[in-house]
């Protein structure tokens, strides 16, 4: 554990509170995309089975417990208890286009070919692509809440936050995840657009929205 | 390193 692993990690668990809260608070969901939501949820539980197989840490077993529960609560609240305030009509993106190719290459690409390999793969390309959903949103309504471009700053740092994790690991551990480094990366650079207006923008106190 | 190694992380 390194210090950017650990911020990293925290930086997920706050995104994830962040918008449980924003939604539990305003008993709506308007504008955040239960697609991703749903590939999230997909992510946690392909990735986190090794709990029933490999113990590791306390820490690592709780956290992934809570990734698993809180965002499965997400996909509760948004799909069951505020399913008025969803808004489908701009959540329209074709998640089949990105879990079934993300299925085929972890089939064909993979450290190792088990189920739980294979698993935990899938789940890490799926992981760098699940954001497409909201971004696409955004992207349709032309704007976003700021506390969501908040949980979305959270979100992407914290794969960044893993990009520098493994810089370091790299060095001082001679460790190297091909599979993990390369999904990370174009999980990052899918934000970067993002990153941009909000450092240019909401940072400044202004609402995030697209140049029309 | 094996793919194992990056298990812990998550």
């Amino acid at each position: 554990m390194n210090i950017f692993r650990l911020v990293g990690d925290l930086s997920h668990l706050l995104a994830i509170f962040v918008l449980l809260l924003k939604i539990w608070k305003s008993r709506s969901c308007a504008g955040v995309s239960g697609k991703s939501q749903i590939l999230f949820a997909l992510v946690f539980i392909t990735r986190y089975l090794d709990l029933f197989t490999n113990f590791i840490s306390v820490y690592n077993s709780l956290m992934k417990v809570i990734f698993i529960a809180s965002t499965v609560a997400t996909v509760y609240l948004m799909y069951i208890k505020f399913k008025a305030t969803y808004d489908s009509n701009h959540d329209t993106f074709r998640i089949e286009f990105l879990v079934v190719p993300v299925g085929g290459l972890a089939f064909l690409v993979n450290h190792d070919f088990t189920p739980l390999e294979i698993l935990w793969t899938f789940s890490i390309y799926l992981e760098s692509v699940a954001i497409l959903p909201q971004l696409f949103m955004i992207s349709k309504t032309g704007e976003a809440e700021t506390i969501t471009s908040h949980y979305l700053f959270a979100l992407g740092s914290y794969r960044a936050l893993y990009l520098l994790n493994w810089i370091y690991r790299y060095y001082f551990e001679g460790y190297f995840d091909l599979i993990a480094v390369v999904a990370g990366c174009v999980q990052t650079i899918l934000y970067c657009d993002f990153f941009y207006l909000y450092i240019t923008k909401v940072m400044w106190g202004k609402k995030l929205s697209l140049p029309a | 390193s094996n793919s194992r190694d990056s298990h812990d992380e998550l």
